[in-house]
């Protein structure tokens, strides 16, 4: 069965893009399977930051969400092996507000989805920075939520909200989906707020902290102006040992529930 | 003239909310004058950067938008001289569905903040990080637009779709409004990345970018949980002292336009 992990914080610039293009591009390294990397947001970074010129392809994901084209003609090579993404354009900045009419319109990726049965083995999707459709369409896709949390007091203080809309999406749109866990990001050790944020979010949130955390690593946002994810610009970094770190740990419990 | 100015940047993460807290609470000090905040992101954190609770106002901005509550009645006092606050609460993420099927939807705002007349000075708007239709009331609202700019490759890449976006507004909606400048946020002049960033933005839109730069200073992050802008937080932090020139630099700007 395919695992669809939608990773997701309507905080902005939480480390959702280089999380998403890190462990995509670490699972397709670490385990051989296949994976796809869908980006869900019209800013596009997870398309550019694969190195996918901006309008290099005639189709993206907004085809797939408004006039039902079949995602395998969408889906681009990354010139990575086995890893797939399926990309955006500014295009999709108009999908929230065309869908809002439409039938059943929070269904609409999870039936794109379907079309690619069991193509690949692990689906990331990257969403944008709000709890509009487009994030309501990636939750109800998915199997799985992975939230990425900045060290920071603002991204705290948003991790209510994102909980209660998660559990609004299992009450009426999707019940099998479930959390797969926190992903603390751009922790800098040498500040009280990260020890501070990272105690709070433990105590509130025992069950859902992933032990690996993400230190603030300049190779990490040197790497998309080179078209690369952290493991093929510089593997040494200690960006790229983290989310290695970290997506071992992800697999472990990817693979007990 | 009521000066109105959209702190805006669909990316997430650059400093839009610690912009419009720093500058609103800066102008407040140094000119005398009145100056209202607006928080248009239904994160609310700029609310709660100014110490509002959460749950402490029945009424916020999505009433002046949805409801045409008079904005009067909403507005809080910050507890800061010459600084009062329109609040936002989570009830506001419904107002952008809510606002899809309504007449005149991009002018809501507008017409909210011409109930105050020449209360206020300065108006200071919190967009969220998106282009829809609250950002949009934002700049149909506005006679300028500030737009931050963190220092990294992915808010550079922004930068070119904000601006068709303004463009269409200036062409549709609000001829009067222009663009007041960018400010850079969140340099480290240790990176090679902040460099490169500042030469690219000052080669392609030199008109727009401001002098005043600034710096990473993580007074800035821990100010909002005490409820404080900087100057009141930490007055001689270098965050302080970067948003003091900046302010300066942008009244300037406003007296010569
Ligand atoms: N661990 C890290 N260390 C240093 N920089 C990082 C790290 N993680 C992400 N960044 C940089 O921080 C910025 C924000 O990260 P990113 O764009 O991935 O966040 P996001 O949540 O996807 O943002 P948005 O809300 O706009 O979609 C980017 O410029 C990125 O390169
Ligand atoms: N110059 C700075 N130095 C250090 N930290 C900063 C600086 N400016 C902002 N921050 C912190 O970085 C984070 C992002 O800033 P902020 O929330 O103001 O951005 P934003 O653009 O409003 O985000 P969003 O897109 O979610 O609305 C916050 O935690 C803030 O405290
Ligand atoms: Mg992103
Ligand atoms: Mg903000």
């Amino acid at each position: 069965m395919t695992r669809i992990i939608s990773v997701v914080n309507q905080k902005g610039g939480v480390g959702k893009t280089t999380t998403t293009i890190s462990v995509s591009a670490t699972l397709a390294e670490e385990t051989g399977k296949k994976i796809l990397a869908v980006d869900l947001d019209p800013q596009g970074n997870c398309s550019s930051g694969f190195g996918m010129e901006k309008n290099a392809y005639k189709k993206c994901i907004y085809n797939c969400l408004i006039d039902d084209t079949d995602p395998n003609q969408v889906i681009q090579a990354t010139g990575i092996k086995n890893l797939d993404i399926l990309p955006a354009s500014i295009q999709l900045a108009g999908a929230e507000i065309e869908l809002v009419g439409e039938l059943s319109r929070e269904n609409k990726l999870k039936r794109a989805l379907k079309i690619l049965k069991d193509k690949y083995d692990y689906i990331l999707i990257d969403c944008p920075p709000s709890l509009g459709l487009l994030t309501v369409n990636a939750l109800t896709a998915s199997t799985d939520i992975l939230i990425p949390l900045q060290c920071e007091y603002f991204a705290l203080e948003g991790l209510t909200q994102l909980l209660n809309t998660i559990n609004l999406i299992q009450a009426d749109l999707n019940p099998d989906v479930s959390i797969l866990g926190i992903l603390l990001t751009m922790a800098d050790n040498r500040t009280n707020l990260t020890t501070q944020i990272i105690e709070e979010v433990t105590q509130h949130f025992p069950q859902h902290v992933f032990k690996s955390v993400i230190t603030r690593n300049v190779r990490l946002s040197e790497a998309p102006s080179h078209g690369l994810p952290i493991n093929h610009y510089d593997k040494k970094s200690t960006g790229a040992q983290n989310y290695l770190e970290f997506t071992r740990e992800m697999l472990t419990c990817l693979n007990q529930s």
